[in-house]
């Protein structure tokens, strides 16, 4: 069985940070911090994830726009730490080899 | 997962992909269409996870089409220094950096072959006219191989899963066979946007992991369709 998937839409012309916000307000955020939280835990190991965290103040220095700020501001709305934000988008690269 | 492009006897191409993954009991209720906007139009859509800013599936509107595929290789430490010490970009980040600002067909096959990444991937993109269509096997710093359509001469779709075109795939994990039969049985005369569907809708080539399916042409860009799939 097939569903379609919904249909969300994403302003480039506001701020990185609050771009993201009208899509995550149509989730329930305790059951996506629930989700990335299950994710992150069985995906990314424990050390991994105890050694990326304080490499988050250095945001801006190794993640170009806009996804630094995306990310900056879905984990704002989400009362998410930005190292976890970063593990997600990562989560490909660290699983593919 | 899946990605075929091909191209029908009138010179169309449409590109379809499965996106097989981990985590189905989760990704299946995050799977979103982001159409982005700028200046009031839809500067590009793809297929993505709420919370997660790269994209694996997209569409640049009367321009091309692309979708990722992962290749596995290498060791983990290799993906790490591609990550923090060579800065090289997240393979969906630059689909997505690619759909923004790739001007042509052209253009953005140049920058998905050339662009260092953190790890290797397979990039499939299809464009507006007739041959084209592009399978890209990545490694982190460039191409491994650049494999164009050939409709004149037989070669009117190509199917990529997780292995090297130029090799066989597992037994195990044989999804190529059954699409390219598939294919085969559907013709060029009959592909389109709901064949091609069917087509990624044959077991094994849907399975257990597929979460999502999109169909898509850039050429007519309002077809632009993601079904979420359920086992």
């Amino acid at each position: 069985s097939a569903g379609a998937a919904p249909l969300c839409n994403v302003s480039l012309d506001g701020d990185p940070d609050l771009r993201w916000l009208p899509v995550l307000q149509r989730f329930e955020p305790g059951l996506l911090l629930h989700f990335f939280t299950r994710i992150i835990e069985q995906t990314i190991p424990k050390w991994v994830h105890t050694v990326i965290r304080p490499l988050a103040a250095e945001l801006e220095f190794f993640i170009p726009q806009p996804f630094a700020g995306e990310i900056q501001g879905i984990c704002n709305a989400l009362g998410m730490s930005v190292g976890d934000g970063i593990l997600l988008s990562l989560a490909y690269e660290a699983t593919a080899f | 997962c899946t990605s075929i492009v091909a191209q029908d006897y009138k010179g169309n191409i449409y590109h379809g992909r499965n996106l097989d993954y981990d985590f189905g009991d989760i990704l299946r209720k995050i799977t979103i269409d982001v159409q982005f906007i700028k200046n009031g139009q839809v500067a590009y859509r793809g297929t993505t996870f709420c919370g997660y800013v790269g994209l694996w599936t997209g569409q640049s509107p009367h321009k091309f089409t692309v979708s990722g595929n992962e290749r596995g290789g290498g060791a983990w430490w290799e993906n790490a220094v591609a990550a923090f010490l060579n800065r090289n970009y997240p393979v969906s980040w630059l689909i997505r950096d690619t759909l923004s600002k790739s001007e042509d067909f052209q253009s953005a096959v140049f920058k998905l072959a050339g662009t260092p990444i953190i790890a290797d991937v397979y990039y499939i993109v299809g464009g507006t006219v007739p041959k084209e269509g592009v399978v890209i096997t990545r490694n982190r710093e460039g191409p491994a191989d650049i494999w164009p359509l050939d409709p004149l001469d037989g070669g009117w779709f190509h199917v990529e899963t997780n292995y090297d075109h130029w090799t066989s795939p597992p037994p195990f994990d044989d999804r190529r066979t059954p699409a390219i039969r598939a294919l085969n049985a559907t013709g060029q005369h009959n592909i389109n946007f709901d064949t091609l569907f069917q087509v990624l809708s044959v077991k094994p080539v849907l399975n257990n992991y597929t979460i999502y399916t999109t169909v898509m042409s850039a050429a007519f860009p309002d077809k632009y369709t993601t079904w979420i799939r359920t086992p």
